[in-house]
């Protein structure tokens, strides 16, 4: 189970009674690097081992444990602790998708749109994404898989206006949940990103859940941290965490910016969506 | 760039970061950072001006000029979801239109939801030709059919679009190694270029993305999208020191024109900045 870094930072540790400052150092130095080797923010990442180090010279070695498994135990428990309490669930009302291109904003809203459909909720769905050629086709397409109410504004150019109407259908007929799409935006985008607090304005959305592709580098915080200051985001989703992505943004918006990590987007087929396992979350990290 | 000019012990922290931070991979910064070390130097500007030096200096060692020789030459675009393959297309269809080439676009992703329309979109705006199937159709029945109408009708290139795939999922991969075979049954050393697209955002992933595809095919070169934002995408340096692929082009945007050609001292720049 135990693989690379971390191996060798409990390794060195074995055959010690108490865990002596020296030995400490270098185990942490090895969880250090595997975290920045899961793209956790470097920031994070300091602040992160600081702590550690004080829980760790504190603690006693745990009983049935040696010396590097007992550090290991504190850093997956302080991991866990930090990423954990994200209910998987959506306040009702209107849920707004937002996220750099190509995350997976579009795919991610038909797997909500299967799971609260699943769960017994009424659910319609629509595209203010007027920019990417065939957006509005897909996400009508993915509804039709579904099986759920595809509100269809194609041909129109405003996508503050097709929010307006998309919420007031939505009103009419009663549903429970409207998932609003939004094109794919570059934080730095002001005159996009301008638009985007518009449709916030418009819509008064329940939720706003911000889609990381779980591969991003070490622009993933900060460009969150523009889309939260300018939005306020109330969750996240990590899509492609089927691939081999450590996904070390989770420690990263948990630690730094307190956003909950409400799903996991596991593949491409509309039943590939999990909740968020704090406890595995930890163990990919850590490697 | 660097905030300290004092080049003590803290200096050589906050590097490591600064070359973490550009994507290069934790191995890379590390080893760079000895490096510099080892060298001795008076001052940051020192640094600075042997770090670009390097970087300049690796990613020459791996330059490849994209040339289309073979009439029709056939280019694959293989790369993971979401990374940019179908609007590159798009925007090099454009640029070899212009030059007055008879261009035929393929559409091979016949499993994303409205892929093939999106990929037709862009053919048109690009004045290029196209030939797609219903979504369920198999991507080598379509290749098979464009490849058939490229080679019948006279075309200058063709350019295949696939399907997103993870490089972790061994079936796609292989599924990918089908399509190469079928091109080589109407050219016996298959496609001219095989390019991976892969996303400036993604970090150190790409490293890996680019291993397993260029053992599963022969990528001859990378384009490198979405550097209008602020991803550095410092993972080619460490793709070309341990793969030696070439980056050709790299996408500066999602309209038509947003493809450049790869320039090492431009990108190098651009990184320090
Ligand atoms: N393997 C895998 N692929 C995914 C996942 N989520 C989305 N994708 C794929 O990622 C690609 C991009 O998905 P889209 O839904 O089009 O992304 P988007 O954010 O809407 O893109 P833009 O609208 O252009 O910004 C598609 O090929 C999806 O099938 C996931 O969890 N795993
Ligand atoms: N800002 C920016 N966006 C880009 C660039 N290249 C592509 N995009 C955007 O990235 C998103 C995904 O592009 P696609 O061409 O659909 O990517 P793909 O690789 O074909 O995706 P799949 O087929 O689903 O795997 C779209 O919103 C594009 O407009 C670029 O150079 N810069
Ligand atoms: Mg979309
Ligand atoms: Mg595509």
């Amino acid at each position: 189970l135990l693989t690379g870094r971390i191996k060798n930072a409990v390794d060195k540790l074995t055959g010690a009674k108490r865990l002596s400052e020296k030995q400490v150092n270098k185990a942490l130095r090895e969880i250090r690097l595997a975290l920045l080797e899961a793209d956790v923010d470097p920031a994070v990442v300091k602040s992160f081992i600081k702590r550690l180090r004080e829980k760790t010279l504190k603690a006693e070695v745990i009983k049935g444990l040696n010396p590097g498994e007992t550090v290991l135990k504190i850093v997956y428990d302080e991991l866990t602790d930090i990423l954990g309490k994200n209910p998987p669930e959506l306040k009702k009302g209107v849920v707004l998708l937002v996220g750099l291109q190509g995350t997976g904003k579009t795919t991610t809203i038909g797997k909500l749109a299967n799971w609260l459909k699943k769960k017994g909720h009424s659910v319609a769905v629509s595209s203010t994404d007027i920019r990417r050629p065939a957006a509005m086709l897909q996400l009508k397409k993915l509804a039709q898989s579904v099986g759920v109410k595809y509100y269809d504004f194609e041909g129109y150019n405003d996508p503050i206006q097709i929010a307006r109407e998309a919420v007031k259908k939505a009103n009419e007929e009663g549903v429970e949940y409207l998932l609003l799409d939004t094109a794919g935006r570059l934080h730095i985008d002001e005159e996009l990103m301008e638009e985007l607090k518009k449709l916030k304005q418009e819509v008064n959305p329940s939720e706003v859940i911000y889609v990381a592709d779980a591969m991003q580098g070490q622009e993933a915080l900060p460009i969150l941290k523009e889309f939260h200051e300018k939005l306020g985001l109330t969750g996240v989703v990590l899509t492609k965490m089927d691939g081999d992505a450590r996904g070390g943004l989770a420690l990263s918006v948990k630690e730094a910016v307190g956003v909950p990590i409400k799903f996991v987007g596991v593949g491409e087929k509309l039943e590939d969506l999990e909740p968020f396992y704090p406890d595995r979350m930890a163990q990919r990290i850590l490697g | 760039f660097f905030k300290r000019s004092k080049l003590g012990e803290e200096f050589y922290e906050e590097l490591e970061e600064i070359l973490i931070k550009l994507d290069i991979g934790v191995d890379t910064a590390i080893s760079l950072t000895e490096e510099v070390r080892e060298k001795n130097f008076k001052s940051a500007e020192e640094v600075k001006e042997y770090l670009k030096g390097r970087f300049k200096e690796i990613l020459s060692s791996c330059k490849g000029k994209f040339r289309l020789t073979r009439k029709p030459s056939v280019v694959l675009f293989v790369g993971i979801n979401g990374s940019g393959k179908t609007t590159t297309i798009g925007k090099l269809a454009y640029k070899l239109t212009k030059e007055g080439k008879k261009v035929l676009i393929v559409a091979c992703d016949t499993f994303r939801a409205a892929a093939t329309e999106q990929l037709n979109e862009w053919a048109n705006r690009a004045n290029a030709d196209f030939v797609g199937d219903k979504e369920g159709t198999d991507p080598g029945a379509v290749l098979y059919k464009g490849l058939k109408k490229a080679f019948e009708e006279n075309y200058d290139t063709v350019l295949v679009d696939t399907a997103g795939r993870l490089h972790t999922k061994e079936h796609l991969l292989r599924e990918m190694q089908k399509l190469v075979k079928i091109v080589k049954k109407f050219d016996e050393k298959g496609p001219e270029e095989i390019l991976l697209v892969l996303d400036a955002t993604i970090g150190q992933n790409s490293i890996k993305q680019a291993k397993l595809f260029s053992s599963a095919v022969d990528v001859s070169g990378i384009v490198l999208t979405k550097l209008d934002g602020t991803a550095k995408g410092g993972a080619i340096v460490a793709i070309c020191k341990t793969l030696k692929i070439p980056v050709k082009f790299i996408g500066i945007g999602e309209s038509i024109e947003d493809l450049e050609p790869f320039d090492v001292e431009k990108f190098v720049n651009a990184m320090f900045e």
